[in-house]
């Protein structure tokens, strides 16, 4: 009386594969960098000086721009874009006011 | 200034929808 027992329970090998490969892949295009939260280096920057601003009106395009002069006017824009857009920041008393919604 | 007050209110919801 034998009971046929089939180790169909068995240890599955799960290969892990890791990825090692690159260790600290650098970023060789240009214009794309590193995420840090989410954010590129560049949102960060822009983030950050609204942030750093603090008048109740918050910061004008002007001086993110005077501020940001490595970067185009169009990148500039973009960032804000982009953090307004995940409501990181928005706008205030016009379309070139900005305010970060996480420092209150 | 109501306008800032929607901005803002719009703001934190776009946030709070990307932390969920």
């Amino acid at each position: 009386n034998k009971a046929h027992s089939q180790p169909s329970g068995g240890r599955a090998p799960i290969g892990y594969p890791g990825m090692t490969g690159m260790s600290d892949a650098g970023n060789f295009g240009g214009n794309n960098f590193m995420p840090i939260n989410g954010l590129t280096a560049i949102q960060n920057q822009v983030l950050n000086l609204i942030k750093a601003c603090p008048r109740p009106e918050g910061l004008n395009f002007q001086d993110l721009k005077s501020q940001l002069q490595h970067m185009s006017v169009s990148a500039v824009k973009q960032a804000v874009d982009f953090l307004s857009n995940e409501g990181h920041i928005y706008s205030t008393v016009d379309d070139d006011h900005f305010k970060s919604t996480d420092a209150d | 200034l109501v306008r800032i007050q929607r901005n803002k209110a719009a703001a934190l919801l776009r946030l709070a929808a990307r932390n969920v």
